[in-house]
């Protein structure tokens, strides 16, 4: 019983200003900050591209499955992020460690020959942030050495 | 604005300066190092002199980064001025919030500083708002508060300190920028509210729940805006985005904080138009988090076997209060207690009746509260007889007399608000979802003409006939009045009207089953 | 006025909260980890 109603000229007024601005809509990226690296550009790719993130995709358990080298690039690449959270974590668990000093993360090689407060003497893997410095994104590799 | 000789273009130099050490001496999330170099050239050029000082260089930066979107639109689509602009939208803010976190030691200049900013940017969107018209840009606006939000949201030993403040001064700013008031900025109004961090803080974080009013006073906000729009039921594009955007607010809201949609669900329901069948279900299908749920299915249900039956849900309104006028108030108790005058009744019907115009003739929230309130009274007076509210406690009741009136006296308009009023307590197991469900049913079976019966039926049935979720103590209601014989409801004609009619109401009947 | 709430992007069944993933009225899906901002610990700042 509660017909159709006819809008009020505010109404009207209301609706042209709200269509008017439906022409540029927020997009979640103006609610993020800017990113230095990999700016977030929404992109229009084929529809039959997964267009949504994966679900879980923000857990430990997925960047568990992820590999050294894609944990490294997270963690350099999206910095104050869930997911370089998330990839810090999964690294200590794969039993690396990360040098505040250096900003480098280390695995160890082998049992160290000696330890105390100050350090542990043995032989390290570690990722080179030199390298990483550049951050040329074409060419670029991952290199490990060994550091006595 | 009679800005001193000099101030507009000494301020434009600054913030330039400013933009660049923010790009350069810092990080998305540090700029505490560029702060401490820039502090001392914004002090030695007299911009930190006083608080008329500060006010006219915060509009006049507020200003540059606006304008300088409407100068990038004439270069380029939004897109391309996105990360131009918000470059000194973000600096811009970054300032103020670093302002506001090192401005004096006590509480009390942090927050002026901060309100006052938000008053800034609030004032020139209402101003641009006019002044632009369809060409108004809601983004750097929405920019701005959104990480001038985050900024003093951080995990920050001082922000915490006036967490409260923060979210006061944001919703207030946010409550006065409704979409009625600038309807331009709507969707980003909405982003904002809508927004994971501003939910988290408003809903989640603020202890003992202290910022729930202020959200709840900014979706109403929303409804308000919207509801001229879905009365109609025939959406636009735009209105069908900005509601799609709300059902999906909402649905996050019904997810993680169910309880706020349940203690606010009566203002809710008065904003809520009565032809947005899904949207207020989606309402009143809200129950509290630690309550469990009997099956609705479940066979041979009664709401006596629930220990929830016995509470009445929280009710933050004062209902009473909302019964106006006075004088009627005033009848109405007097009635409710020795069903005198005798008048009331007969005068029922125009103290709920505002135009003659169909399709608006009668006060909405003056019907729901009038239920409300005669039904809450109704129980209390029951239970104040150590009885429980049944078929025979409610009947050849003053309270009973009002309802028998309105389904009995008002025209079919008048009745449909007054049987959804009635059906909008139909929410988790509680005393109100069992008093009203039994009003209902009693409703039903001692109507005396078949016009009531039908239209109880309608009003049940186009809310189940809509996509989920349906609340619970709907569903219990429509099945006792499907199943219990008492109520004959097999052998009206009006369920036997139509073959889809018939087949509808079977595959309801098969699903209850 | 109808829509299938649950072809709205959201995942309602799911146990944790919605709200801390929640890409907005107008996101199509869940927030990806690397938009959402986090307290790491200050020594993550590396740039």
């Amino acid at each position: 019983p509660m017909g159709p109603v006819p809008l009020g000229k505010d109404h009207q007024h209301q609706f042209q200003m709200l269509e008017a601005s439906s022409y540029h809509m927020p997009l979640p990226s103006d609610s993020e900050r800017m990113r230095q690296f990999l700016p977030r550009n929404p992109f229009p790719t084929p529809h039959y591209y997964p267009q949504n993130p994966l679900t879980n995709s923000d857990t430990l358990e997925f960047f568990q499955r992820l590999s050294i080298e894609t944990l490294f690039f997270i963690f350099y690449y999206l910095e104050g992020t869930k997911a370089q959270y998330l990839a810090a974590k999964v690294l200590k668990k794969q039993s690396w460690r990360f040098h505040t000093k250096y900003m480098m993360w280390f695995q160890r090689h082998e049992e160290p020959k000696v330890i105390n407060e100050e350090y542990e003497q043995g032989t390290y893997i570690y990722f080179d942030i030199e390298k990483w410095g550049q951050r040329k994104k074409d060419g670029f590799v991952f290199e490990y050495r060994y550091l006595e | 604005y009679d800005d001193p000789q000099g101030l507009v273009e000494k301020s434009e130099i600054l913030l330039r300066e400013w933009v660049r050490l923010y790009a350069t001496q810092g990080s998305p999330k540090d700029s505490s190092k560029a702060f401490s170099s820039f502090i001392h050239e914004l002090n030695s050029s007299g911009i930190l002199k006083n608080d008329d000082v500060i006010t006219r260089f915060f509009r006049i930066c507020v200003q540059c980064c606006i304008n300088q979107v409407y100068q990038g639109l004439q270069a380029g689509p939004m897109n391309l001025i996105r990360s131009k602009c918000y470059q000194s939208v973000d600096a811009l803010v970054r300032l103020v919030a670093l302002l506001i976190r090192h401005i004096g030691d006590s509480p009390t200049p942090k927050v002026n500083l901060m309100n006052k900013f938000l008053g800034i940017v609030a004032g020139i969107l209402i101003q641009e708002h006019e002044l632009q018209k369809t060409d108004f840009q809601q983004l750097p606006f929405h920019r701005m508060f959104m990480m001038l939000f985050y900024d003093l949201n951080t995990q920050d030993q001082v922000f915490e300190t006036i967490s409260m403040q923060i979210l006061t001064g944001f919703s207030n700013t946010l409550h006065i920028l409704n979409p009625i008031k600038v309807p331009g900025f709507a969707y980003a109004w909405l982003e904002i509210i809508g927004n994971r961090l501003f939910i988290a803080r408003m809903l989640a974080l603020a202890s003992e729940q202290k910022c729930w009013a202020m959200y709840c006073q900014l979706i109403l906000d929303l409804f308000r805006f919207l509801f001229p729009f879905l009365r109609n039921a025939e959406l636009a594009k735009p209105v069908a985005t900005l509601y799609r955007g709300t059902l999906r607010v909402l649905l996050v809201i019904l997810h993680d904080f169910p309880d706020f949609l349940c203690d606010y669900c009566y203002h809710f329901l008065d904003a809520i138009p009565p032809n947005c069948i899904q949207m207020r279900n989606l309402v009143l299908s809200a129950f509290p988090r630690n309550m469990r749920l009997p099956d609705p299915f479940t066979a041979n249900l009664k709401f006596e076997m629930l220990a929830d039956t016995a509470m009445p849900p929280r009710i933050l309104s004062n209902v009473g209060a909302m019964i106006q006028p006075a004088s009627f108030k005033k009848d109405l108790d007097s009635y409710l207690k020795a069903r005198g005058p005798v008048t009331f009744l007969s005068e029922l019907r125009t103290n709920l009746q505002v135009t003659n115009e169909p399709g608006t003739r009668y006060n909405i929230p003056l019907i729901n509260a009038l239920v409300l309130y005669v039904g809450s009274q109704h129980i209390q007076v029951i239970r104040s007889r150590n009885q429980t509210p049944n078929m025979s406690t409610i009947a050849h009741t003053s309270h009973m007399d009002i309802f028998q009136n309105l389904a009995v006296d008002l025209d079919t308009e008048g009745r449909y608000l007054f049987l959804n009023a009635l059906a909008n307590q139909l929410r988790f197991p509680s005393s109100h979802t069992h008093y009203f469900s039994l009003v209902i049913l009693y409703l039903f079976a001692h109507s005396n003409t078949e016009d009531v019966q039908e239209q109880i039926t309608r009003v049940l049935l186009e809310r189940l006939v809509v996509n989920r979720p349906h609340p619970w103590g709907l569903l219990v209601t429509f099945i006792e009045l499907i199943k219990n014989p008492t109520y004959k409801f097999w052998q009206h004609e009006f369920v036997h009207c139509a073959p889809e009619v018939e087949k509808l109401f079977e595959s309801v009947a098969r699903s209850c089953m | 006025l109808g829509f299938d709430l649950t072809a709205l992007g959201l995942n309602l069944n799911a146990t944790d909260s919605l709200y801390p993933s929640f890409g907005g009225p107008w996101g199509e899906g869940p927030v990806r980890a690397e938009d959402i901002e986090y307290q790491v610990p200050q020594e993550y700042n590396i740039s």
